[in-house]
């Protein structure tokens, strides 16, 4: 159907667009950027990647990488996206995070596909990813499961990092489908029941890139807002890992209120090649999901 | 860990650094150095300038790595750093006790 | 005994020194070198032309200590040398076999 | 194999390289740093010209050797480096795991 769509193509424009937008602000704190922009709300670029306006990281990037491997190959082929993996880190990326580039080198060195739990790489970058493999596997909850934990471990091998991602997946699967936001807080409330560290109320404002203040600066916001745009504004304004708190809480927003709710101030700014190559990209996905072919 | 120190010939630091980027590394610590040894000073030419030295500009890389990865940053080094004339330089592999990531606090290989 | 190598941002270097002296540590040698890692170089223009500067200027300390101050150290070092943002450094720990006073010939702990 | 890192005053550079060559010693690696210590930077000449800074200027030596030359070469530096005054340096021994020379692939005692 033309809103799943819709709502599939708004969750990775969203994504990039969080990217772009929360770059700018990344390690700065809430009182910096206040004092320097006061509300922080447009794509300019800069920050400490000194980037091009609309121009994205890691988060969109290794995003990409699981969707070209996925689409490719037509079947989930965890060496296909390792594969994109290794060769988007030797294309010097403007950033790749600590614990994402050790566990590509494992792959580049001695073709790991799972990296040792440790119980110290609770980092957001499995989560930050999970948008294609939501695309891919919906509406199948086992299948996300299986998806979201796999392609986490090649660098994450981590509970509370697992939780995080598959809870991530299960809500852009309820809001691709056209569930209610207070469906999606009841997936979330799960979340804290079960891992209560996630807890986000009272939100405490801690958004750097441990996965549980990612998720809660989310979470807080995602359900504060009552627009793409004040959830998105809402997350970077927290600063610290801001880019992907951006784009985690954006393709939520995205796939909840769909394209009409992206600003086109925003849209127009962005990386015209990366913007159409998750246009081609998403169609492709949802065009290998379960829910499609169930057509 | 080791800390792997490479003295090499300055004009061979991209592309050795280049070819670590290959494997995945990129944090690398650098030092100009002047080098002493069986490759004379004589008059060189360096940055269009001649020098009448008695020492060799060399560059100093210092790599801190995880013990399964020293094999073959070892062996990166000393092939592309290679021209098969005196003044190539040496690879020293020294043994790192324990390393520490002064932004976050982390300890052993997830510091480096 | 330990060598500390610890690799720093260069604004940082006199407050970690005054930080060391407040805990009894004097004797310090320090390097100017390049970094290379997350923190990226940049373009910089200097005599109207675009440099690629693709290093980042940081200090590296050496510090000689005899293994009962090494905990301290580290933690001085990592308290104050930090700011939270990419490029803050590393701290090393190197064994140290034997140390020498050069002016009066003493060795191990007395002559650091 | 160790590498013997000497921290001593840059006036007594030629006069240690000098007397390790009489050893059979001609691989060394040298690098400019501050030092900080007991010897206090106030106002010193240095190449000429008055310095106000709190650090001196000293020369790192680098040589790696083989287990056997230890004792010799580190007497020998003593000895030469020694001015009898505040400032003159020290001496560390680092275990060296591994050494190559990059131009022919040799490791070991061979290789330095
Ligand atoms: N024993 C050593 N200890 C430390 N550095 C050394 C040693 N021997 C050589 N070097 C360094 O390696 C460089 C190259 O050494 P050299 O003897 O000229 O040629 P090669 O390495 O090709 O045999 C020297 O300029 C010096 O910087
Ligand atoms: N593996 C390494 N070995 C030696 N020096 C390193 C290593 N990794 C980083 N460095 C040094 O530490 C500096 C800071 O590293 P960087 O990756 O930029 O950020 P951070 O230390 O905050 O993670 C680099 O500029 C370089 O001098
Ligand atoms: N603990 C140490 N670790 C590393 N380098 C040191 C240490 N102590 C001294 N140094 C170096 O040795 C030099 C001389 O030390 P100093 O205390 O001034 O005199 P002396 O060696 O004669 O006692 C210093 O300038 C510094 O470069
Ligand atoms: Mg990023
Ligand atoms: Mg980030």
């Amino acid at each position: 159907p033309d809103e799943i769509r819709d709502r599939a193509r708004a969750a990775f424009i969203g994504m990039a667009i969080g990217d772009a937008l929360g770059a700018t602000v990344e390690f700065m704190t809430t009182s910096e950027i206040a004092s320097k922009y006061g509300t922080f709300k447009d794509i300019i670029g800069g920050g400490w990647l000194r980037l091009k306006p609309g121009q994205v990281t890691d988060d969109t990037q290794m995003a990409l990488c699981i969707a070209r491997a996925v689409v490719s190959r037509q079947t989930w082929a965890l060496e296909a996206v390792a594969d994109n993996f290794a060769a988007w880190l030797k294309s010097r990326p403007v950033d790749c995070g600590d614990t994402c580039r050790k566990g590509i080198r494992a792959y580049m060195l001695h073709g790991t596909l799972e990296m040792p739990l440790n119980e110290w790489d609770a980092g957001n970058g499995a989560a930050m990813r999970m948008l294609p493999v939501a695309l891919y596997s919906l509406p199948d909850g086992e299948l996300l499961r299986k998806y979201a934990v796999e392609q986490a471990h090649l660098t994450h091998n981590n509970p509370v990092s697992d939780a995080a991602c598959i809870c991530l997946g299960e809500m852009l699967h309820l809001a691709i489908c056209g569930a209610e936001k207070s469906r999606l807080r009841r997936q979330a409330d799960g979340l804290v029941a079960r891992f209560p560290t996630f807890n986000f109320e009272p939100y405490r404002g801690l958004a750097t890139g441990y996965v549980v203040d990612t998720m809660q600066t989310v979470f807080h916001w995602f359900f504060r807002g009552r627009s793409f745009e004040e959830c998105l504004v809402g997350a970077v304004n927290q600063g610290a890992d801001a880019d992907t708190t951006g784009a985690i809480c954006a393709m939520l927003a995205g796939a909840y209120y769909g394209m009409e709710g992206i600003p086109q101030r925003w849209l127009k700014k962005m990386d015209k090649g990366v913007i159409t190559e998750i246009e081609i990209v998403t169609d492709k996905l949802l065009a290998a999901s379960p829910l499609w072919r169930a057509f | 860990m080791k800390l792997i120190e490479a003295i090499i010939k300055p004009f061979k630091l991209d592309e050795v650094k280049d070819a670590l980027n290959e494997i995945g590394i990129e944090g690398i610590t650098v030092s100009e150095v002047k080098g002493f040894g069986r490759q004379k000073g004589h008059t060189e030419l360096y940055r269009g300038a001649e020098y009448v030295v008695d020492f060799i500009p060399k560059i100093k890389m210092e790599i801190a790595v995880s013990d399964d990865l020293v094999g073959k940053v070892v062996e990166t080094i000393q092939n592309v750093a290679k021209t098969g004339r005196i003044g190539d330089g040496k690879i020293f592999i020294i043994p790192l006790e324990e390393a520490v990531r002064i932004r976050t606090g982390e300890k052993g290989s997830d510091a480096i």
